[in-house]
């Protein structure tokens, strides 16, 4: 699974996030990453996120949107948030990452797999590239 | 007007163990070509949306990512390819699943945003909209790698059962 957030210099966020799916896939089976909400979910209110995993726990945990609606209504940070709700898909038995995007410009990441592959860059000068 | 991008692209069953010096350069070239894309667009005053379409289209038109061109294989042996995209300042969305022809499968998500009443498009629908519409579509031998399928025929040999979770190839 690919994806990108962003944050432009009127301070609006997007996320995008696409697929293959798993190997092996049946049954026309479909993971969180199309799931608006799930893998993906962009509000100018909170963040742009995209999310990479273990499907069926991220569509569970509705963790795009969760994470959007733990910093807009709770006032939690997006990294407090993200892992907050990376570690509600580890009690489903699930892993994987996200990244976000806030309207102030805040980019990051966590995950819970050994490795996702992932790059930022900013108005800063920061460009960074990093896999395990 | 700070404006700041981060992309991620997962290449399945990659770790530091069975990656050697060689993939892992060619997977950080691949992520800056992406990060590029998506950061010329933010440095031309180029809108939030342009940019995740632009990483997002970067990633699906490099075999070294499961999506796009280098998307794992079904259990039939056939490629088939979801995606979405959604705008912040609007919170317009729009999505597509199953496609098999479309390019460029964050496009065809983008025009389903822009261009229909509806979010979420599925399978054989989605492609006649995007034929409709114009997106580019090409023959399904184009998203298929070798080194796909060789996982595939791994997985069916393990019986491993419902996912590929096991070998994390998705």
């Amino acid at each position: 699974t690919v994806g990108a957030v962003a944050v432009d210099a009127g301070g609006h966020v997007a996320a995008a996030t696409s697929t293959g799916g798993l190997t092996g896939k049946r049954w026309g089976r479909i993971g969180d990453s199309p799931l608006i909400g799930a893998g993906t979910y962009a509000d100018d209110r909170a963040a742009a996120v995209s999310c990479t995993g273990s499907g069926e726990q991220f569509i569970r945990a509705a963790v795009a949107h969760e994470i959007c609606a733990r910093m807009r209504l709770g006032g939690e940070g997006p990294q407090s948030a993200t892992e907050a709700v990376l570690a509600e898909v580890g009690e489903m038995g699930g892993v994987g990452g996200v990244i976000y995007a806030t309207p102030t410009g805040e980019t990051g990441f966590a995950f819970t797999t050994p490795g996702m592959f992932r790059a930022r860059a900013d108005s800063d000068g920061l460009r960074e590239v990093g896999m395990f | 007007s700070r404006w700041a991008i981060a992309i991620h692209g997962g290449a399945g069953s990659m770790t530091p163990e069975t990656m050697d010096a060689a993939g892992v350069a060619a997977h950080e070239a691949a992520l800056g070509v992406a990060l590029d894309a998506g950061t010329a667009v933010l440095k031309a005053g180029g809108s939030a949306l342009d940019a995740v379409c632009a990483a997002v289209s970067a990633l699906e038109d490099d075999p070294h990512f499961n999506a796009g061109r280098g998307a794992v294989f079904t259990y039939h042996g056939t490629n088939e390819l979801d995606a979405a995209v959604m705008d912040g300042a609007s919170r317009g969305a729009g999505a597509v699943c199953g496609v098999t022809h479309t390019r460029n499968p964050v496009s065809l998500a983008r025009t389903v945003m822009e261009k229909s009443p509806h979010v979420f498009l599925s399978g054989a629908g989605a492609e006649e909209f995007a034929r409709e519409q114009g997106v580019e579509q090409v023959d399904p031998d184009w998203f298929a790698t070798e080194a796909r399928w060789q996982q595939l025929q791994e997985l069916k040999a393990k019986k491993l059962g419902w996912f590929d979770a096991g070998l994390k190839y998705g």
